[in-house]
């Protein structure tokens, strides 16, 4: 009763997570287990059916150490080379900005336009520099990305975020697409004797071959 | 497409972050194939606050970095397993564990291209233990090996020794990957090489009916 029907858990499952043996124990939490870091996902009206969750924001309290990894199809999404060159730019990010529905892929330089808006409307509200910025888009290719609904929630997103187990669990399920389950895990382990927390989430289920770099 | 966010509170400066974290997509998100497509959006971006009060890091090489690469490494892997298990009408996830070859790059790319052959994805699918395919693809991965040295095995039932294909219990066999098939569960392909001391993993699924009916219907 207590559960809302909006909770993510009711849109899909998590997935079974198999974590390698080693000196560490999984603990709840996802992406936002390691200290610092915030997250939210909610629906912002980007998927073309449904209601489930689309549009996920990590954050993070202070400067965080940023890398990244890409794909090398020499056809890469606007995303991908706004988020190479931040990094170029930048060696610390602030927030992570992920959106479902629309891969904003072979979009040309509109589609590029689209995420350095994305990029700068985030940074003015986080009040942070926009290569601290960081976005990721999935969805169908060839589509630019809804950007008038995408910038109309993006107040809301930056309300929900929380450093809750929920803010990890519901921006795991707003990056799926096709995933039939949301994909979360962290682990505690000790690094030169202090306990320390590496939490991530992903998704993915088809058009899988990475090669990045 | 993948996308993967990966947070961290240990301390670690910027050159030593971006190595560690390509090491440890090397040996995860990119040893992952569902369909042989490789996306125009895959990102992994990797966050280190340093909140958590540990050593900084400052060389990939010290023993503080080595933990660090081991736990972003079981992160990664453990996700881009889910991935693999989540694939478009998958019915099981099949891990590809390659040995003995010369470095551990050489036994990757043999893993992911047993993991990648869709005559292998099939053959799971169909629950038919095809070492002649586990064998074939093994082979094509560009890497030299001597056949003779071969040593295929599902599960735990021997398929080929030395390059000689055994006389094992297909049945036995067939019901290993049916099990896996109905319960959801997880094929294993273990394959060596030689006597190098080079280990790699690749994660893959079963192809079925329904990855072309989800493709038919999903339009880009």
């Amino acid at each position: 009763v207590a559960s809302s029907v909006n909770e993510p858990s009711n849109y899909i499952p998590a997935a079974p997570i198999f974590i390698p043996e080693g000196p560490w124990k999984e603990i709840p939490g996802g992406i936002t287990a390691a200290k610092g870091f915030k997250a939210a996902g909610i629906y912002g009206g980007l998927r073309a059916k449904g209601e489930k969750p689309d549009l996920a924001l990590v954050t993070c309290d202070i400067d965080a150490t940023a890398a990244g990894a890409f794909t090398t199809n020499m056809v890469a999404a606007a995303p991908v080379l706004y988020c190479k060159k931040a990094l170029d730019i930048s060696k610390v990010a602030r927030a992570v900005l992920i959106n479902a529905g629309q891969a904003n892929a072979a979009t040309g330089d509109a589609g590029y336009q689209d995420v350095l808006e994305c990029a700068d409307t985030l940074a003015m509200m986080l009040k942070v520099k926009r290569e601290e910025v960081l976005i990721e888009s999935t969805g169908v290719i060839g589509q630019r990305i809804k950007k008038e609904a995408l910038l109309n929630a993006v107040p809301r997103l930056v309300n929900s975020l929380t450093s809750s187990i929920d803010g990890a669990l519901s921006a795991a399920v707003a990056i799926t697409t096709t995933d039939l389950v949301s994909k979360s895990v962290a682990i505690e382990s000790q690094v030169g004797g202090t306990n320390i927390r590496v939490g991530g989430m992903a998704k993915g289920s088809g058009m899988i071959h990475p090669n990045m770099a | 497409t993948m996308l993967g966010v990966i947070t961290t509170d240990a301390l670690v400066k910027s050159d030593v972050w971006r190595k560690m974290v390509q090491i440890a997509v090397n040996r995860s998100f990119n040893q992952i194939t569902v369909d042989g497509d490789t996306s125009t959006n895959d990102t992994v971006i990797a966050l280190a606050s340093g909140l958590s009060g540990s050593t900084p890091i400052s060389s990939i090489n010290c023993n503080e970095a080595v933990q660090l690469q081991a736990c972003l490494d079981a992160v990664m892997q453990g996700l881009a397993k889910s991935i693999a298990w989540d694939g478009e009408g998958a019915t099981c996830l099949i891990e590809v564990i390659v040995t003995g070859a010369e470095s551990e790059v050489k036994a990757a790319k043999i893993a992911r291209s047993v993991a990648s052959s869709s005559l292998v994805k099939a053959a799971v699918y169909g629950r038919d233990p095809n070492w002649g395919r586990i064998a074939a693809a093994a082979g094509h991965a560009g890497i030299p090996f001597h056949q003779n040295n071969l040593h295929i095995m599902l599960g735990d039932i021997l398929l080929m020794d030395k390059g000689q294909p055994l006389a094992f219990d297909r049945a036995a066999a067939g019901n290993y990957l049916k099990k896996a098939g109905e319960t959801h569960g997880t094929v294993g392909i273990y394959i060596s090489v030689g006597d190098g001391t080079g280990s790699g993993q690749a994660w893959g699924c079963d192809l079925s009916y329904d990855y072309v009916k989800i493709n038919a219907q999903y339009t880009t």
